[in-house]
């Protein structure tokens, strides 16, 4: 071991394995989580070529391997709790993602959530056998979290039971959606439903977009790539055009709303029912944020205790540029951002998990603000990592520059979580609308609950009658 | 806004009151900016888009007001002093940075004065010497393993050069001595000049 970052150890004024503890929620956590990763580091057939030294092609044939290793690897261990799964992955993944991230990410819980008991009876064996391999295209190339303005149609044809799907427009082609481009045979598409020349909003359809046995393109449907990008290079993010494809009417997902033989159109229970998912996702990238800052301070302030460079003492030896003032102040608010960041990533997962179990009991009243909190939190946290990871980046000098930091890659892999699941500054604005109406209640004099009774004392101080 | 009566800037709880207040009048101006452009007859949405800087800026101040908040609640369930110790620090830093990266809102709402963000950059540079000897450690604790990490920078043994070395040999432009372009391009240049 390096001199210098073993002193660093021998220094530290407390026990490292107590700390880790609480970052992980507590000893066992530690101890299974050790274990985990250690099924993925110590398995040969997840040794890899470094993907900095592969084409993209061979990046993306890495990461199927990769993928398909981890399914079969995850049935043999047995492990089946979200968590343990996310610990098994984020090892076996690094710095990278999954090809098949979508398909377990948004296909699987959206069957899960939207299914009624016929269709998830159909569909769910066929996509936990991995014979339906599916993604969840909602984003077009014209719109993005603007929902109301996606143009893709789904036209309801009583004649043949069958719904008549179309991008109509350039800017209506799905665009971007994780595994749509060379992976997936199907796809939840989310389009407006049209049925006896009303329109019904947004509804979700099954769309077999690939066969399942030659995995050729279906008629009607043009598929593929979107070619490469900053990062995300293992997956073949793509684009889909409709050309009236025909789907039957059993694979619009009835769980709530539901369209009739006849083609009358029954609304479903509460338009709330999808926050959930929404809150879901965003409290989990408030997570990856103290996740990828964790690494990138790992990464600056080690390398910063190794590295030596010019003088403070005349003469004297070169010092650790981690004894520079300048250094300290560039990554250690950063590295205090990280552990604010993974305590409030705890928050928002307990948080979610408590409310959940409210809103299953039919009590949506705390959805709201936790709705409100986790956009807000997701653009908060995004932002203010994604421009602390580059000041790591930087503060490593020219060697923070080279692939070998893994530095470029978290950021590439990280910044995109600014802008998919809601660009924030829309979620700024979202979290905004419900701080001003909580304002306004309160002005009103009602007494407001949760984080934002905060608005009730600064109306009470104001009524107070000020010290002369 | 009536100014808390004592800030101590010392004290993690006065500090989440500060940004509790400044969310609050952050919140308020936003709300007021909205409520000014309805008084000169604007639409509800554009009333809502000229005030969207405002209403960005609040949203930022709650959300960086529960940041706070957390980290100082969290600091409740440490048992072990010397954790306690190190953690607290780092949320005094995390509290501190804050400020002084938003002193003009603290200021302008009148919640700290002069002196007090002056003591603050002070205070900050007092944290960093004590964080020094932890900062290692405290990266150690977010317990990344080599293999997830994949940086030659950021491994564990701090052998960093000679890996750094070994690294670029795999590079697959080093899979030859001499690379393929020399006989295709240069050579036949040289010929020709």
């Amino acid at each position: 071991m390096n001199p210098d970052i073993r002193r660093e150890r021998e220094n530290a004024s407390f026990d490292v394995d107590k700390l880790t503890n609480i970052l992980n929620g507590g000893p066992e956590k530690t101890k299974r989580r050790r274990e985990i990763e250690a099924l993925v580091f110590s398995d040969p057939d997840f040794r890899e070529e470094d993907p900095n030294f592969l084409s993209r092609s061979e990046r993306y044939d890495q990461a199927v391997r990769k993928s398909a290793q981890m399914i079969l690897k995850l049935r043999e261990y047995g492990i089946a709790d979200p968590e343990e799964i996310y610990f098994y992955k984020s090892m076996a993944k690094g710095n990278h993602h999954e090809a098949f991230g979508l398909h377990y990410g948004m296909f699987i819980p959206t069957l899960l959530s939207q299914c009624d008991p016929q269709q998830a009876k159909k569909w769910l064996p066929l996509a936990e056998s991995f014979r339906a391999i599916g993604t969840y295209a909602q984003t077009e190339l014209g719109h993005g979290t603007h929902l109301r303005g996606l143009e893709t149609t789904a036209t309801f044809d009583p004649a043949t039971q069958e719904f008549v799907l179309n991008t109509p427009t350039v800017s209506s082609i799905k665009w971007w959606p994780g595994g749509l481009g060379k992976t997936s045979n199907h796809a939840i598409v989310i389009a407006q439903l049209y049925s006896l020349g009303n329109c019904h909003g947004l509804h979700a359809f099954i769309v077999p977009v690939r066969d399942m046995t030659t995995h050729e393109p279906m008629p009607g449907i043009v598929v593929g790539d979107i070619g490469p990008k900053f990062g995300f290079n293992e997956v073949d993010n793509g684009f889909l055009k409709l050309e009236n494809v025909r789907i039957p009417r059993e694979n619009m997902l009835m769980k709530y709303a539901k369209l009739e033989p006849d083609g009358t159109y029954v609304k479903p229970p509460s338009s709330k029912l999808t926050y959930g998912t929404m809150v879901f996702v965003r409290s989990m990238i408030v997570s990856e944020s103290a996740q990828a800052l964790a690494k990138s301070c790992t990464i600056a302030i080690r390398y910063s205790a190794v590295r030596h460079q010019s003088e403070i003492q005349l003469g004297e030896p070169e010092p650790q540029i981690l004894d520079y003032q300048t250094q300290q102040y560039k990554l250690f608010p950063l590295l205090a951002t990280a552990y604010a960041f993974t305590f409030i990533g705890q928050y928002m997962t307990q948080t979610y998990h408590r409310i959940s179990g409210d809103i299953s009991e039919g009590d949506f009243s705390e959805l709201p603000e936790l709705h409100a909190l986790s956009a807000g939190l997701k653009a908060f946290t995004t932002w203010e990592t994604n421009s602390a990871i580059e000041v790591c980046r930087m503060s490593c000098g020219g060697h923070g520059y080279s692939r070998s930091s893994a530095l470029p890659d978290i950021y590439v892999e990280f910044t995109p979580t600014c802008t998919y699941e809601g660009e924030n500054t829309v979620m700024m604005l979202q979290t905004a609308r419900y701080l001003v109406k909580s304002y306004r209640q309160a002005e009103a004099g009602q007494r407001l609950g949760g984080i934002v009774s905060y608005l009730n004392e600064s109306q009470d101080r104001r009524l107070q009658p000020q010290a002369v | 806004a009536a100014r808390p009566s004592v800030v101590d800037i010392n004290d993690l709880s006065s500090l989440v009151e500060v940004y509790k207040q400044r969310a609050a009048l952050l919140v308020e101006m936003a709300a007021k900016s909205i409520q000014q452009e309805l008084q000169n007859r604007k639409s509800q949405e554009d009333a809502w888009n000229n005030s969207a800087i405002d209403l960005v800026r609040a949203s930022d101040a709650h959300c960086h007001y529960v940041v706070v908040k957390v980290f100082t609640d969290k600091l409740g369930e440490v048992g072990d002093t010397a954790v306690h110790s190190v953690l607290s620090a780092l949320a005094l830093l995390y509290a501190m940075h804050g400020i002084t990266k938003n002193s003009g809102d603290f200021l302008q709402a009148g919640l700290l004065s002069v002196p007090q963000v002056l003591q603050v950059s002070i205070r900050i540079k007092e944290l960093l010497s004590q964080l020094r000897p932890n900062a290692v450690a405290l990266v150690d604790a977010f317990d990344i393993h080599d293999k997830k990490l994949n940086s030659v920078l950021g491994r564990y043994d701090g052998n960093v050069y000679e890996q750094m070395f070994e690294w670029a040999r795999r590079s697959p432009l080093n899979a030859t001595e001499v690379h393929e372009s020399f006989h295709k391009y240069l050579k036949p240049l040289r010929s020709k000049l």
